[in-house]
């Protein structure tokens, strides 16, 4: 494993740890799509169906079952926990699922690598991750004041993205044969999602200014 | 392209 993918991995677990720290111990999800952490339980379950079947290693399995166990349960705190789901914007996080499940089902079936369940799972997920973070980021432009957490959360999750494009740069020129068109189209897009944010994010920590996406 | 390869990414 590369310098680039472990940051890339570690970046994403931090996300993940800022996130349930906030509704954790602030017990508030003030900010959160909803939409987009459903998209993202459903990511992993698609994608680490290998889990039972194929042993990577230790790391992999482990690392796995947090990024399973973590989504489903901040999506289970949203909808379920008593206090937590009161601070839910629901009536500001509008973006319909469907409108992002189909398509990528749609392209999954069509263009993967192999045409198996576990394959097409596969590829549906590399589609869906890409734009998961729409629903977020649509909130994020509609929530006047972005709370510190919650763009913290965002920014960690562009960053793991960037990361994973330097990983598989790396990985092009020292391993043989390392060429992955789905995988790298699908990363690259969902890296350009987070470009806007991106600018916005460090502008206002250079202006150390409250983050505030422009409607 | 080798299925271990991508897949041991997360």
């Amino acid at each position: 494993m590369n310098i680039f993918r472990l940051a890339g991995d570690m970046t994403h677990l931090a996300s993940v740890l800022v996130l349930l720290l906030k509704i954790h111990t602030i017990k508030s999800c003030a900010g959160v799509s909803l939409k987009t952490q459903e998209l993202y339980a459903l990511v992993f379950a698609t994608r680490y169906l290998d889990i039972v079947t194929d042993f990577i290693s230790v790391y992999n399995t482990v690392m796995k079952l947090i990024f399973l166990g973590s989504s489903f349960s901040i999506v289970w705190y949203i909808r379920h926990h008593r206090v937590v789901r009161r601070s839910y914007d629901k009536d500001q996080d509008t973006f319909r699922h469907y409108l992002l499940m189909i398509p990528c089902m749609l392209l999954a079936l069509f263009v993967h690598e192999k045409f198996t369940f576990k394959e097409v799972m596969w590829t549906f997920s590399l589609y869906l991750e890409a734009v998961a973070i729409l629903p977020q980021l649509v909130l994020l432009q509609r929530t006047r004041n972005i709370d510190n957490l919650t763009g913290q959360y965002v920014f960690l999750l562009g960053a793991y993205r960037g990361l994973y494009i330097f990983n598989w740069i790396y990985r092009y020129f020292t391993e043989p044969h390392f060429v992955h068109w789905i995988t790298w189209i699908a990363g690259v897009v969902q890296t350009l999602l987070y470009a806007d944010f991106f600018y916005y994010y460090f502008e206002s920590w250079k202006n150390n200014v409250r983050l505030q996406l422009p409607a | 392209s080798n299925d271990t390869i991508t897949k041991d990414e997360l």
